[in-house]
């Protein structure tokens, strides 16, 4: 394999417990309380994470208009996606809902955001 | 992506995965980083989804995204999600969705509400091999029992393949990246041996959750595209996550 690969490497094994130059630190660590309205579960996490959650989207939405350089037709989609909330099973489409609105955002943005699986697999 | 489960020698799973995303999103050349990839690592959390102030499930996931690509239930089962590309991909899903045919699963919804309600390591491979979604993926399932971890292969309609552990013939571990695991990997992403190489090296007899981790430390399973790597141990309902980055020289998948 490292024949074949230039960036291949011997395995490593004392890399845990991590630390060094790949290591960036960890994940915060939340709660999501399943008992409040789907509305409210996420609004804690994202208004931390505002700034750097909607840096992400304005991210998906220049990817998009690379592609497809029109302001237009972006405006458009985010409202389509809107629309598609709606048709997101419960308790997903408000979960998201909420989402959009503790962190002022277009609720097509933070749509986008939660389905962009499905968008890259091709 | 790369999922890896593995069965120490007293029967007891491990499961770890490298979360890559991002490839052909903008190339940063300044930095030689994907674009994509640096911007999501500020946003990956670890979450606890509680009911009655108990844990349900345990995640690794993205701030706002409310579907779930990694997660642990306690006692149950462990599971991650690869992604699969096919032209059959999650856009003609979506286009189905939009005309009114919406009798798919968006993938990262299905695999919560296996969390949120799966009973048994069975019942969620059941479901996550016969309902129909929107888009191909690769299921990454690991149990509580002997031998209780399988890959399964879906298109949107079906499983096309499940790969089970399997002790006795000395399959003590599964590594799934982003290929079918009946076809060889692109010659050009080939993380596929180098880490079942690497969890040979380290050998049953030896297996823990910080090995899983050597492993995912190891180029090119840490690539460009590594967002994070996430430990699951499913008796304890144990997860940790750790953001990751990848020095020079390193490969750009």
């Amino acid at each position: 394999v490292r024949a074949r690969d230039p960036f291949a490497e011997d395995c490593r094994i004392h890399e845990y417990p991590p630390a060094g130059p790949t290591y960036k630190g960890i994940f915060p660590e939340y709660v999501i309380n399943l008992d409040l309205p789907p509305r409210e579960r996420w609004v804690q996490v994202v208004r931390e994470k505002k700034n750097e959650l909607r840096i992400v989207m304005k991210t998906i939405k220049d990817i998009v208009l690379t592609f497809i350089p029109n302001e237009k037709f972006i405006a458009s989609m985010e409202s389509k996606m809107g629309w598609l909330c709606s048709t997101l099973p419960y308790p997903f489409n408000e979960e998201i809902k909420g989402i959009a609105s503790a962190i002022d955002v277009p609720l097509g943005d933070v749509v986008v955001f939660n389905i962009f699986y499905e968008i890259f697999t091709v | 992506c790369t999922s890896i489960i593995a069965q120490d020698k007293t029967g007891k799973l491990y499961h770890a995965r490298n979360l890559d995303f991002g490839l052909f999103l903008g190339w940063d050349v300044q930095n030689s980083s994907w674009h994509t990839t640096q911007k999501l690592k500020p946003i990956m959390v670890s979450l606890d989804f509680q009911k009655n102030n108990k844990t349900v499930f345990k995640s690794a996931n993205f701030a706002g995204y409310v579907g779930i690509i990694s997660g642990v239930k306690p006692a149950l089962f462990t599971l991650t999600m690869n992604e699969r590309f096919s032209l059959d991909g999650g856009y003609i899903g979506i286009l189905e969705w939009l005309i009114g045919k919406r009798d798919g699963w968006w993938m990262s919804f299905l695999i919560r509400t296996v969390l949120e309600n799966g009973t048994s390591y069975e019942e969620a491979k059941d479901k996550l091999a016969n309902t129909k979604l929107l888009a191909p993926a690769y299921f990454i399932l690991g149990g509580n029992k002997l031998d209780e971890g399988c890959i399964i292969t879906r298109s949107r309609s079906a499983a096309l393949n499940i790969k089970y552990l399997d002790t006795k013939k000395g399959n003590w571990f599964l590594v799934q990246t982003n290929y079918d695991p009946w076809k060889p990997p692109l010659i050009i992403d080939d993380r596929r041996n180098p880490a079942i190489n690497c969890v040979n090296q380290t050998g049953q007899e030896k297996i823990a959750l910080s090995d899983l981790y050597n492993v995912l430390s190891t180029k090119p399973m840490l690539n460009k595209l590594t967002v994070g790597t996430t430990l699951l141990e499913v008796s304890e309902g144990h997860i940790e996550s750790y953001l990751r980055d990848c020095p020079n020289p390193c490969s750009p998948w």
